[in-house]
């Protein structure tokens, strides 16, 4: 990952001389696809003057942090989860009385950078430990877990390990990272049947960047792929601690026939590396097309263009034409999504009325976007309504945002809204690869209309249960509670239909025989089950929030994923972390989860946010004091002005009206 | 692989034993009326055991003209194909599946039953063994119900059976081994020397199986079906029977 010329700035400040990072160790501990991370830093400011001491770490998006403590000098700060606005409110007057200061979390492409700093006398030790807990997500045929491993400097201890179970088997487990080749080797891997343990224990001379550097090559991701043994096609039915799992991941099936309306913005802001990259991609997508599958493309900027009024099948002889015409588009002008769309909409429509299309194919729009519309129709909620209202149950949309300039959130829920997936894609990344990618994960369909069903006497808070696709190398996840019964196995049911038939698959499962097993498991993740049902279902949560057609609906969900996060201790959109001195209850840190960046929050946050630890005074106190307040702070009595929100300095979850904090617009 | 056939207006059953090379498949069901094959490939133990390399059934396949879909049952899992989609089911689901007039009904680790239009069964059962066996090695069962509806086109091994012959068995004597009695039967106008004995049949008790007692014609069937049993042997699973 790329650092920020800000957090590259901030990363050099902990990498001063005087400050001796003791041990740097990651745990983490992966049961059924849920894992579980533990960061742990010790660090000793072992110059002669009082300085700063940041602890960044780049944690997934999709992860929610559980906790985070901090040891300095003896007090200790604990992390709890709050409702964000009574943990903002307590924090306020922490703060009123300068009693706190700030942890940061900030955006960067598919990470979130949690970082605190204090700043300490010379000889202090600070312990930080940071939590977080994540879903691994299947994606073309593998698990990936990634772990950023910034350590900043050469450290004495640095250790990482990462402990996987699977109850079914695991088929394949495979590493991976971005400081250097000559760490492969250094990267150890242990499996048997159902365990795998990687281990990545460089020694101070393994870690210099050269033979006699000072600085550390370690700086970036190890990444562990995996991939479970699946036995049976019906998939694979888990009961833990009284909460079940179902993961759904055949493969062998043949894929549905596609019909796929390409629609790309190839407006003024494309022109360039973004057009080049998705040309190279559409290339690439073209040729993968079979003659069962038909295609057609759409380019538009103001003006909306059709290569081809109709569908066409992906025979070479088409698909060779439609990457000369792809090739030729010189970007410019404006950006009309809604007619684009419409027109999409219609070319599907078209060859359905006119019986074109195969009962047994998947039709899809795929739209590649990297702005705001800006011609047309350019309000969102408008063009929002009109996908809607035009589009088939048959057909879903997929959106691929290139780049920060585009509303990602926004094609993310006309995507959801319409069967499909979103995807951001980063311009400055090798974005014609991650286009590809997108595309390979989506192009496989195998099942369409899928439903899990369990008898309603049996099981309770089900999560989502209905699928109106699977795609090959994914997996999908139903989660839920067992109700207490006799019956010492689970049972349960999935109807789909795949490119040539209709299926329905019977799983079964013994439902103490996981917990059997996992009693035996050195470095499994207790208590996996309870929190991974609780991910999963706020994570369906936070996308039915954002498509909830009433206020009313809305808070309710709300009220639900807010109960959750604090039931199950995980920082969400909804909740903070606040952590508190044991000693002085008034002292304290807070964490938010960010926002996009398109909404303005992160990237212009200041990296000055810190705690202040004077000499330890006899008496033993130590309090905190935030030299510089960051600017997302802001008293409730001083509105920020209009030019601060417009530029995006300010959280707009934050911005209040005549002393009314307004949270995240509900 | 061996055989009993039910004829139950006889109300007996006749037993034999054909012991091809491995590899060859046998067809058990050829009925171009209603479009239905079943053929079934031989595989082998794993060595020779008392002089004598056993040969099992080691692929079934049902293939149904009209639709152009076929199932082929190994030890190893289950496919569908319609000409250019295929689709793999392992042994480890318990799975329906339905294509047009055909029903796949999996269940785990144990049979399949394939359906054709409610009118043709095929039941094929599914015997694991012990993975480090010496000799012996993973095999199915193939079970046709006598109640299936073919058309009067209907041959094969098994096929050729739906229209009950006229089968005769009569002066019961002592045999060779005192425990199985040999006597004569006179079927498609051929008189046999046949011998009481029993085979398992597994379709109640998938793994000790019953006891079916039978009267067993040797020499592969001779003179019990028509023709050699090379007869039967097709080049392709999905190949319909030749017929003279």
């Amino acid at each position: 990952a790329t650092l920020t010329s800000e957090e590259q700035e901030d990363f050099g400040a902990i990498t001063g001389q005087d400050i001796t990072v003791k041990s740097y160790k990651v745990e983490s501990r992966i049961t059924s696809r849920f894992a579980h991370v533990t960061v742990r830093s010790s660090v000793v400011n072992s110059g002669t003057k009082a300085q700063s001491i940041a602890f960044n770490v780049q944690i997934p998006k999709r992860a929610f942090i559980s906790n985070f403590t901090m040891n300095v000098n003896g007090i200790t700060f604990v992390g709890s989860v709050k409702e964000k606005t009574l943990a903002r409110k307590l924090y306020a007057r922490a703060r009123s009385r300068n009693h706190a200061a700030g942890i940061v979390r900030t955006n960067s492409q598919d990470l979130e950078v949690f970082k605190t700093e204090v700043h300490v006398p010379p000889g202090s030790n600070i312990e930080f430990e940071l939590h977080y807990q994540e879903m691994m997500e299947r994606k073309l045929g593998f698990y990936e877990h990634s772990l950023y491993l910034q350590p900043g400097r050469l450290v004495p201890h640095f250790q990482v390990d990462v402990y996987i179970y699977e109850q079914n088997g695991i088929a394949s487990v495979e590493t991976s990272n971005t400081f250097g080749t000559q760490f492969a080797e250094l990267i150890k891997v242990t499996s048997t049947k159902d365990k795998a343990h990687v281990v990545f224990k460089p020694s101070v001379q393994q870690q210099r960047e050269c033979a006699n550097c000072t600085n550390s090559a370690i700086d970036g991701e190890l990444t562990v792929k995996y991939d479970v043994t699946r036995d049976s096609t019906s998939g694979e039915l888990q009961v833990s601690d009284s909460y079940f799992f179902y993961f759904l991941a055949p493969s062998n099936l043949s894929p549905f026939p596609k019909n796929i309306v390409f629609v790309i913005d190839v407006s003024g802001s494309m022109w360039g590396v973004k057009m080049k990259q998705t040309v190279e991609a559409m290339r690439a997508i073209l040729d993968d097309l079979t003659v069962e599958d038909q295609f057609g493309i759409i380019d538009f900027n103001h003006n909306v263009r059709c290569w081809n009024e109709d569908l066409v099948p992906g025979s070479s002889l088409h698909t060779t034409s439609a990457k000369s015409y792809i090739e030729s588009i010189k970007p410019n002008g404006g950006t009309n999504i809604n007619e684009a769309l419409m027109r999409a909409v219609q070319m599907l429509m078209r060859a359905f009325n006119q019986d074109l299309i195969n009962s047994r194919s998947i039709s899809m729009i795929i739209l590649v976007s990297d702005g705001d519309p800006t011609v047309g129709e350019i309000k969102l909620s408008v063009i929002q309504k009109n996908i809607k209202r035009a589009m088939r149950e048959e057909f879903s949309l997929f959106s691929v945002g290139i780049g920060f300039d585009v509303d990602y959130d926004f094609l993310e829920r006309i995507a959801m809204e319409n069967r499909g997936m979103a995807q951001r894609i980063y311009a400055n990344h090798d974005a014609a690869e991650q286009l590809r990618t997108f595309y390979h994960q989506v192009s496989s369909p195998l099942l369409s209309k899928i439903a899990v069903r369990f008898s309603d006497e049996s099981v309770t808070n089900v999560t989502q249960s209905q699928f109106d696709k699977y795609f090959s190398g994914s997996e999908l996840v139903v989660a839920g509670r067992v109700l207490p019964s006799e019956s010492s196995s689970l049972s349960g049911y999935t109807s789909a239909s795949s490119a040539n038939m209709d299926l329905i698959l019977e799983m079964d499962a013994d439902i103490h025989k996981l917990d059997e097993e996992l009693a035996k498991q050195q470095h499994s993740f207790t208590g996996f089950a309870k929190q991974m049902w609780a991910y999963l279902t706020i994570k369906q949560l936070i996308g039915e929030r954002s498509l909830a057609p009433t206020a009313a609906k809305k808070r309710k969900i709300t009220q639900r994923i807010i109960s959750l996060s604090l039931d199950h201790q995980f920082v969400t959109p909804l909740t903070a972390l606040l952590v508190t001195n044991d000693d002085d209850p008034t002292e304290m840190l807070l964490a938010d989860s960010p926002m996009d960046p398109k909404h303005g929050c992160c990237s212009a946050l200041p990296a000055t946010s810190r705690v202040t630890f004077p000499p330890r005074p006899p008496g033993g106190m130590v309090y905190a004091t935030p030299p510089s307040r960051p600017h997302w702070l802001l008293p409730a009595t001083q509105p920020p002005t209009p030019s601060q929100v417009k530029k995006g300095e300010v959280d707009e979850t934050l911005v209040t009206t005549n002393g009314v904090t307004r949270v995240d617009e509900d | 692989p061996h055989f009993i056939i039910r004829l139950p207006r006889s109300n007996m059953d006749v037993c034999f034993n054909i012991d091809s090379k491995p590899g060859h498949i046998l067809n058990l069901v050829s009925d171009i009326g209603t479009g239905v094959v079943v053929n079934g490939q031989l595989i082998s133990s794993k060595k020779v055991h008392k002089d004598k390399l056993k040969t099992y059934f080691g692929v079934v396949s049902v293939y149904y003209q009209p639709e152009g879909f076929s199932v082929t049952v190994s030890t190893d899992r289950i496919t569908t194909t319609d000409g250019r989609r295929s689709n793999v089911f392992t042994w480890g689901s318990t799975a329906e599946i339905t294509h047009d007039g055909v029903t796949v009904s999996i269940v785990k680790n144990a049979q399949a039953t394939i359906t054709i239009n409610n009118r043709i069964q095929v039941t094929v059962l599914l015997h694991r063994v012990w993975k480090k066996h010496p000799v012996n090695v993973d095999f199915l069962g193939v079970y046709l119900s006598n109640s299936n509806q073919y058309s009067p086109l209907v041959h094969g091994l098994i096929g050729q059976f739906s229209q009950e012959p006229e089968v005769r068995v009569y002066g019961v004597h002592e045999g060779a081994d005192p425990l199985k009695k040999e006597a004569t039967m006179e079927v498609k106008g051929n008189k046999l020397l046949v011998t009481r004995g029993w085979q398992k049949d597994y379709t109640w008790d998938r793994k000790h199986g019953s006891n079916v007692y039978c009267w067993f014609i040797h020499n592969s069937g001779k003179g019990f079906i028509d023709g050699h049993y090379s007869d039967y042997i097709v080049p392709d699973l999905d190949s319909f029977l030749q017929l003279p």
